[in-house]
């Protein structure tokens, strides 16, 4: 999978989803020359 | 915008150069998540994804127990600091967004190393 969902009980049980991609390109969004 | 529940944080994740062997987990990670999620969040996942992995490449049998997940830590290190070259070890009730201000303060993607956590 992609995409996982974590709870964390030391973090006031906030659940959190992560994604994740084998490169940046297309994923992370382009900053140009921020 | 920064400070929003919803805002994301997007993350270069990559093992520690120094405390894990290159022949381990060393791909580069690149992932995206909400700013509210904290550093032991992360650890988790991280614990989670690296169980998966290696489940797959054991053909999906007798991998490894979501029980057994759990057990194994990983700390989170970030480097930063003019110099660079240096590992801080980051605190798991940190949020990303904390770190990001607090450690990266630039407009990139923070970058962050993972290794196994150290029994005592």
């Amino acid at each position: 999978p992609s995409e996982i969902t974590v709870t964390d009980i030391t973090s006031n049980s906030i659940t959190v989803t992560f994604r994740e991609a084998r490169c940046a390109e297309g994923f992370f969004r382009d900053r140009g020359d921020e | 915008g920064v400070g929003e529940a919803g805002s994301e944080i997007e993350l270069v994740f990559r093992a520690h150069p120094l405390l894990v062997e290159k022949d381990g987990y060393s791909q580069t990670r690149f992932v995206k998540t909400t700013a509210n999620a904290t550093v032991d969040h992360l650890s988790k996942y991280l614990a989670l994804r690296i169980a998966l992995e290696e489940q797959a490449q054991r053909g999906g049998a007798d991998g490894v127990t979501l029980g057994e997940v759990s057990e194994k830590q990983y700390t989170i290190y970030i480097c930063a600091g003019a110099a660079g070259g240096q590992y801080t070890t980051l605190n798991g009730s940190l949020t990303l967004e904390l770190v990001n201000e607090k450690y990266w303060k630039v407009s990139k993607p923070l970058e962050l190393y993972y290794a196994p956590t150290k029994e005592q």
